[in-house]
């Protein structure tokens, strides 16, 4: 999956891939504050390439937990089920639903995306990548996007929660790259001094269709040097 | 006499030959069109009396009867039944009172007609009946009695359904089936169309290779269930709507059930045995999250707790025992046990004890009239009407013949919710088990459907109090705003964790478009079915209305009667039929409730009537 941190203090955004092995479960938000976790557990394509680093990986289950809540909602390309008090309900993506309870409103719309809003200034969304169903390689998956983090705490951790404090970065000495039309550059970072590779990605937020182009920095070899750690510390044993 | 019938073959009767039955289904939209067309010669030297007999489903709306004789069509009139009635007072100051149709049993009506057919002649009969199928614990089912008096040349079952949504499962379950006969009968479904085909030939109807008699005789059920990618699903054909809503998988409501139960002296032995019989099983489907209690009354009221308890597995032991130990005594105080429980729910929820998202039911169970304490109807309805307020509702089942079924309907009708019959058969226990069995799972309390304000009128029902598992929820209307492009439906119910809102959109260009493909099968489906539902739900209203608001209800469903031509409790199909040469009339009816049941006898005489209002 790629990753797009938005920096609006610096009116641009930085970017980078984690690689994973179909199975593994990433923490991708935790609040020990809030109670909040999102974790995300990878899929890959219908059939593994036999060329190395050419497998692609994708999330293909997000896990949402609001401890103080006793929520828990699992969503999957074909289904998002919510668990209350240890109770269940299940929806699909056919379904175009509201359903609020105490703090806590889950929107569906029916084949594009479900917004998840826990109590006030807690908001994500949840977009789902359909592909023809018949596709020999690509498979359907689910995209995160945080749109509001204001409550969630300063202690927030996990691939993107991390980037939900403030931080800083500064580019400088843009340079041709290998490929003309994607300029590198260094990037100091959290301490760290890095090569980045100007490019863009694809923000699938308003329309999961086309997506709108995002221009960002991209930070090679699985955001090594950006988020804290290695991505292989975010590993966590389940979805919940 | 006996040498001749002996040269005759199978086929002829007693001089009649019914070379075909035919019964066609075209379902659509879950509305069922049903013809049931019959053909028959009399090969005797004489005149000689041919009948046709059908069963059908109370809930059907007979629409048509033709009888055609030597070329001539006989059709039948639907007319206000008080016009109709005029046409009768002669025959009916002779006595001569037998109608066309009958109650018969717990799911039919009989619709019988005779008429004398001179020899070498020919007559064709043709009913047509039409009927919303309703889905119970998951399934639609469509109900075909079976039961030809003779071997018939060319019989057959015919059922074509075509549901937009697409065809889940289909299955036809016929209880005189046989190796033999499981070759003649079809099913097959895809996408949206499903067919289901029956056609015994001559041979493989006899009883027994040498019998000259049918072992055609019993149920033919066909039942079926729609895919559900969504919880709704709305469709718009010429101007009329109509929206299905059942949403999958969400938890049950926890609910507080109070059984209020008879156990006055009429109640003893076989019914006691399985009252008790039904409580103890459904006690094994009480839910933990759920509260229950029992009040029993005879001359006076007993209660089981003095406040609703939660259904732990230790006071669930103790019910059973209670309810094994119920005893019969006394007289029939329904106005004192209703108010009881009334009271042990209104006062559970005021001290907390109820979860705050459940729901109450009150579910009572009598065999008899009130005759002791408050008796008076009206004031019970009154005081049960009161104490309720509206907040829950009230299931009455009127166990055996002798009980007051309008009492108990009226009454659970102006308290959200319905009555039933407990027939006084060996089943009595199951009966009550299948009731519980569809409001012991609620999936929403207080849905409320909604539609774009301006663009709709006449809509049906469209807020019900409870969604149950595995039922539906249908709403029709008339669409006024032909020109926009879309049609938004709203749903909002309360479910057991949170509130829903579900959202069906359709885009009414791309509808039209879709169906149009479609029209040789669909054509003014839904706008029937809209008059139908409309019917239904106008005379349910009427039983409690009063004064001019009942006045206004008839009128609504008698014009809505006529111009659909169903013979409903406000219509009769008058029916000319030729009688040694002279033309005299017969009346199909629909009967009530409080109908007499089946003994039916033809009659002899070519005037018919009755009134089953």
């Amino acid at each position: 999956p790629h990753f797009i941190i938005e920096v609006p203090e610096k009116d641009d955004a930085l970017c980078f891939n984690i690689d994973a092995q179909p199975g593994v479960v990433l923490n991708l938000i935790q609040d020990p504050d809030t109670g909040i976790t999102v974790n995300g557990e990878i899929i890959g394509e219908k059939k593994a390439s036999s060329e190395p680093n050419k497998n692609k990986s994708y999330f293909g289950k997000l896990g949402i937990v609001a401890l103080q809540m006793d929520l828990q909602v699992e969503v999957t390309p074909q289904r998002i089920t919510l668990w209350s008090g240890g109770r269940k309900s299940s929806f699909t993506w056919m379904d175009t639903v509201t359903i609020t309870q105490n703090g806590l409103s889950v929107t569906i719309n029916r084949k594009k995306n479900m917004v998840v809003s826990i109590g006030d200034g807690v908001t994500f969304v949840i977009v789902l990548h359909q592909v023809w169903k018949k596709h020999p390689i690509h498979q359907d998956f689910l995209g995160l996007y945080t749109v509001d983090s204001h409550r969630m705490s300063t202690k927030t951790h996990g691939l993107l929660g991390q980037f939900f404090h403030p931080f800083d970065f500064e580019v400088f000495d843009v340079r041709p790259g290998s490929d003309p039309k994607k300029p590198d550059a260094t990037m100091i970072v959290k301490n760290h001094k890095l090569t980045v590779t100007r490019g863009s990605q694809k923000d699938y937020r308003k329309d999961s269709g086309q997506g709108t182009k995002v221009f960002c920095w991209f930070v090679h070899d699985n955001g090594s040097g950006l988020i804290d750690g290695v991505h292989t510390d975010y590993i966590v044993p389940d979805l919940f | 006499r006996n040498n001749r019938k002996r040269s005759l073959p199978d086929t002829v009767v007693d001089g009649i030959e019914i070379y075909s039955t035919k019964i066609n289904c075209k379902v659509t939209s879950r509305f069922a069109h049903n013809v049931v067309t019959t053909r028959a010669v009399n090969r005797a030297d004489t005149a000689k009396e041919v009948s046709f007999d059908v069963e059908l489903p109370k809930t059907a709306f007979i629409t048509n009867f033709t009888m055609t004789i030597d070329g001539v069509t006989y059709p039948g009139n639907v007319k206000e039944k008080e016009v109709a009635k005029k046409q009768y007072e002669k025959a009916v100051s002779q006595g001569k009172t037998a109608g066309l149709v009958k109650a018969s049993g717990r799911k039919l009506e009989k619709f019988t007609v005779s008429v004398n057919v001179a020899a070498g002649s020919k007559v064709t009969f043709e009913l047509t009946y039409e009927e919303l199928l309703k889905r119970h614990k998951g399934k639609y089912e469509m109900y075909i009695k079976v039961q030809p008096k003779q071997l018939i040349n060319h019989f057959e079952i015919v059922a074509d359904i075509y549901e937009p949504q697409g065809i889940k499962e289909l299955n036809a379950d016929v209880s005189f089936i046989t190796n033999d006969l499981m070759n003649v009968l079809t099913k097959s479904f895809s996408g949206k169309k499903g067919h289901v085909s029956f056609k015994p030939s001559f041979d493989q109807q006899r009883s027994c290779p040498t019998c000259s008699t049918s072992l055609l005789n019993g149920d033919f059920i066909i039942t079926y269930d729609v895919n559900r990618e969504q919880p709704g699903n709305v469709q718009i054909v010429n101007g009329y709507f109509v929206h299905f809503f059942a949403p999958q998988n969400l938890p049950i409501v926890p609910k507080n059930v109070v059984f209020v139960i008879d156990i006055s002296g009429s109640m003893s032995g076989r019914k006691l045995a399985q009252t008790k019989d039904a409580l103890l099983h459904i006690l094994n489907d009480v839910k933990e999250d759920d509260f229950l209690n029992f009040i029993l009354f005879s001359s006076d009221v007993t209660v089981w707790k003095e406040n609703m308890v939660q259904a732990t597995p230790e006071n669930l032991k103790e019910a059973r025992n209670f309810v094994e130990n119920m005893q019969t005594a006394g007289l029939t105080n329904i106005n004192d046990g209703l108010l009881k429980g009334i009271e042990m729910v209104n006062r559970a929820r005021e001290m907390g004890i109820l979860l705050d998202r459940s729901t109450s039911i009150i579910i009572m169970l009598t065999d008899g009239e009130a005759n002791t304490g408050e008796s008076r109807v009206d004031k019970i309805q009154e005081n049960v009407k009161n104490a309720i307020g509206g907040k829950f509702p009230l299931y009455n089942l009127g166990f055996g013949h002798d009980v007051n079924y309008n009492f108990l309907e009226k009454m659970a009708l102006e308290n959200h919710g319905v009555a039933r019959r407990i027939y006084e058969d060996s089943d009595a226990n199951l009966q009550m088990q299948g009731f519980y069995d569809e409001v012991a799972n609620p999936l929403l309390i207080d849905v409320d459907l909604q539609y774009p304000q301006n663009a709709i009128s006449d809509v049906t029902q469209n807020n019900y109090q409870h969604f149950y598992d595995g039922s539906e929820i249908v709403v029709a209307g008339k669409v006024v705003d032909l020109e926009s492009n879309s049609f938004v439906a709203d749903v909002k119910g309360h479910g057991a964790l949170n509130d829903l809102t579900f959202t069906e959109e359709v885009d009414m260009k791309e509808m039209e478009e879709a169906l149009k493909e479609q029209e040789y099968i669909f054509g003014d489906y839904i706008e029937r079915l809209w008059a139908y539902l409309t019917i239904e739900q106008l005379l349910e209203k009427r039983k409690n209305a009063e004064g001019e608001e009942k006045e206004n209800l008839t009128a609504q469903a008698l014009d809505l009667s006529l111009k659909y031509h169903f013979v409903t409790p406000l219509t009769s199909m008058v029916v000319t039929k030729p009688e040694d040469n002279e033309e005299t009339q017969s009346i199909a009816d629909k009967p009530g409730e409080d109908a007499t049941q089946l003994n039916y006898q033809p009659p002899s005489n070519p005037y018919y009537f009755v009134d089953g209002d």
